[in-house]
């Protein structure tokens, strides 16, 4: 009802501008979440920064619709999983720069890596080419032991990416799944590494798994 | 439909937003940025009865006058929405899966009297 005046449906005064805002957000809470038939709002533990998150997913469907054309014979029934990382911790020094990408443990113990790929953007690449080296736990130790070294060449600013389907394949039958990727980086390169929150290039790792049928017994 | 103005008493759409940011849901729900929770207002007299909004044509003005005419069989007529559309919402769910969800019917675009 306008102000100050009654409602029609149960003759009671019009309430107060700031008690219908409440009332109203309310009702919008509780009607999403009906909806969606949730008890409760999710908790979300560190989401990633939005515009990093919908910048990846937009080249998760752009890479989709060429690996579909590309290998029609994909999985088509419903045990394929996208899985993405987004960049959850990273540290520069002179010229190395160190990235880690982590996997939540429920995933990893119930499926298996088809195909994974790291998303660096390149603001202003250089001329050489980089090390990119997948380091490892040292089953022995605290240190990190290199899985595999790649020369990686930039030819233009943007998104470039780089198969780490093995690092991640072997990730995921260890106790952490957490993949630690360094970057030896020449003197005149800008850094990978995302100015800040708002920056959406932050770098991320699609994997593209099939969930572990269950082991099927046969009794005779 | 008609949407309501400051002082509107006849039915019409109110519009209303909810920014998830105000309400600390942001860190969930990935897009869209806010829910347009537009509802219904206002009230609806005999002569508007039956029409979904204002149509300002010759045939309503002479139902008008029928209705008008015709008061005896007075009908509650209410202010319902009369076109909604849905809410599409990507968001994390409790095991940090993202969904992409289409909620048909969440998002009024037109009122008007029963």
């Amino acid at each position: 009802a306008a102000k100050g005046a009654w409602c029609p449906a149960c003759g009671a005064a019009a309430p107060a501008p700031g008690t219908q805002r409440d009332a109203l957000l309310a009702l919008a809470k509780q009607s999403i979440l009906a909806k969606l038939r949730l008890p409760a709002r999710p908790g979300v533990p560190q989401p990633p920064s939005r515009g990093a998150l919908l910048t990846a997913l937009r080249r998760m469907r752009a890479q989709r619709s060429d690996t579909a054309a590309a290998t029609p014979g994909m999985l088509r029934d419903g045990r394929l999983l996208t899985l993405l990382s987004v960049l959850c911790a990273g540290f520069s020094s002179s010229h190395r720069v160190h990235l880690h990408f982590r996997f939540s443990q429920e995933v990893t113990g119930s499926t298996e890596i088809l195909q994974a790929t790291l998303y660096l953007f390149w603001a202003a690449p250089g001329a050489q080419p980089i090390t990119v080296r997948l380091l490892q736990p040292d089953p022995a130790g605290s240190n990190m032991t290199v899985a595999s070294e790649t020369q990686l060449e930039v030819q233009r600013s943007g998104w470039t990416t780089l198969d780490v389907g093995a690092a991640v394949r072997s990730l995921f039958r260890q106790e952490t799944p957490r993949l630690t990727v360094e970057l030896e980086v020449p003197e005149d390169w800008g850094s990978p590494l995302p100015s800040d929150h708002s920056d959406s290039h932050w770098p991320f790792v699609v994997a593209q798994a099939q969930a572990r049928t269950p082991h099927r017994v046969h009794r005779r | 439909g008609v949407d309501c103005g400051a002082d509107s008493r006849m039915c019409c759409r109110q519009e209303f937003f909810v920014d998830f940011k105000e309400i600390g849901w942001e860190d969930w729900i990935i897009q869209p940025e806010g829910y347009h929770m537009n509802y219904c207002a206002g009230l609806c007299p005999l002569h508007m009865a039956g029409i979904p909004g204002l149509a300002a044509s010759f045939h309503t003005a002479v139902l008008n006058r029928i209705k008008v005419a015709s008061a005896a069989a007075a009908v509650d007529s209410c202010c319902v929405p009369t076109q909604r559309r849905p809410l599409s919402l990507l968001y994390y769910d409790r095991d940090s899966n993202i969904i992409k969800t289409d909620i048909p019917d969440m998002i009024v675009d037109s009122c008007g009297c029963t």
